[in-house]
């Protein structure tokens, strides 16, 4: 199964179109995997994106170099995962 | 394996062969208006079941309700379950409930996706695609969401395999897409096609693939701040309203457009809790929270179609 270690799940509230546009570049790029939950769209969303950990310090980079803030979401991924996992094996027990 | 549908935990998230089993339970707790209907099978060959509830007649008026089309969103999938007994249990208490079993039909397909479900469930809890193999491309899946004839490859779909939202060869590629469409032209008298996702808390109606107005935009809209009012009355989760490309993006392929097109005026789609705090993995003691009150807007919608013949 796919492990999900060190991933974060980060929210960029997007002030501009400019910033939509940076972040639908980034939609484009296939090396850093990223996978968008919520879509740069408009500046009324949200846009939330699960950062592989080994992506993470370039996506950071990338966001701080062209000004754009951001919060983390989710801090491990797979923590949560793990949670649920163990809930899951709990609740079949 | 949980076997009666009393001890079934509802408050939990399930695999596949345990919902599927707790639905033969549901069928046997309730064999005068549950009856489960294969429409086909997946991609890798595991069957669609569609729980119908009726009490009698034939090819009645009828509402569709599927849940778990993106295989990750699977507060979703924990929502139909919940909603299928909720119908099941409270048939013959609820007057309204009854009054609307007494007309018309319900159609729920709990796992849409079941390829995709099962695969959250042993390979990639993230997946949420079918699990289809494409010529030509290393990358499976595609988006069964923006693989309907309703706009096909519009803008607001990807064309690359491995993009999460592919919209596939053809429209109706998807095998799991081809059995709902049959099975829905096939009956012919559906009035309500409701598809329920995570996450954003949303209630959309038609269009995606174009950010015009439907025909019926100002009451499909109405309907769905009705339906919205009643959710937020339990918990006071907040949802938004409008058509998936006014509030969202514009999405082609998508579900909810096919239905509009082809007759079903009450076509709508949920986007489930949260905002993001915990995106698609909303932790499962917020499952009958999230069922319960999304119920109220579900039924708030089908007591309007049931009032609104057409």
């Amino acid at each position: 199964a796919r492990v999900f270690t060190g991933d974060q799940v980060i929210r960029v509230n997007v002030q501009s179109e400019e910033e939509i546009q940076l972040l639908q570049a980034l939609e484009n790029q296939q090396e850093w995997e990223l996978d968008f939950w919520l879509h740069p769209v408009s500046t009324e969303l949200p846009v939330d994106i699960r950062v592989p950990r080994s992506s993470l310090s370039s996506v950071k980079e990338y966001l701080d170099a062209h000004s754009i803030p951001f919060t983390v979401m989710i801090d491990n991924l797979q923590e949560v995962l793990d949670a649920e996992k163990a809930e899951m094996s709990e609740n079949q027990m | 394996k949980e076997r009666s549908t009393r001890s079934f935990n509802f408050g939990a998230y399930h695999r596949l062969e345990t919902i599927y089993s707790w639905m033969d339970t549901l069928v046997a707790q309730h064999p005068n208006l549950v009856t489960k209907q294969e429409i086909g099978k997946s991609y890798e060959n595991r069957p669609m079941y569609v729980l119908k509830f009726s009490t009698g007649g034939n090819k009645r008026p009828a509402i569709w309700i599927d849940t778990g089309i993106h295989s990750r969103e699977w507060v979703s999938q924990a929502t139909g379950v919940w909603t299928a007994n909720k119908i099941a249990t409270d048939y013959g208490r609820d007057s309204s409930l009854t009054s609307l079993l007494n007309t018309m039909d319900i159609y729920m397909l709990l796992l849409a996706n079941p390829d995709g479900y099962a695969y959250t469930h042993t390979n990639d809890r993230m997946w949420r695609k079918t699990r289809s193999k494409i010529s030509g491309s290393v990358c499976r899946g595609v988006d069964p969401n923006r693989n309907w004839d309703a706009g096909f490859g519009g803008p607001g779909a990807s064309k690359n395999p491995c993009s999460d939202s592919y919209h596939g060869p053809s429209a109706h590629s998807e095998i799991e897409v081809k059995n709902v469409v049959n099975l829905i032209k096939s009956h012919g008298n559906f009035k309500s096609f409701i598809s329920v996702h995570a996450y954003s808390q949303l209630l959309m109606y038609p269009y995606g693939y174009s950010c015009r107005n439907v025909p019926h935009q100002p009451e499909l809209d109405s309907v769905g701040r009705a339906a919205v009012q009643k959710l937020t009355s339990l918990y006071g989760t907040r949802y938004k309203v409008g058509s998936i490309c006014n509030i969202i993006y514009q999405a082609s392929g998508g579900s909810i457009d096919w239905s509009y097109n082809v007759g079903i005026k009450y076509s709508f789609a949920f986007e489930l809790r949260d905002t993001g705090r915990y995106g698609f993995i909303l932790p499962a003691n917020q499952i009958i929270p999230t069922a319960s009150e999304t119920w109220l807007a579900l039924k708030h919608i089908m007591e309007y179609v049931r009032d609104h013949p057409y």
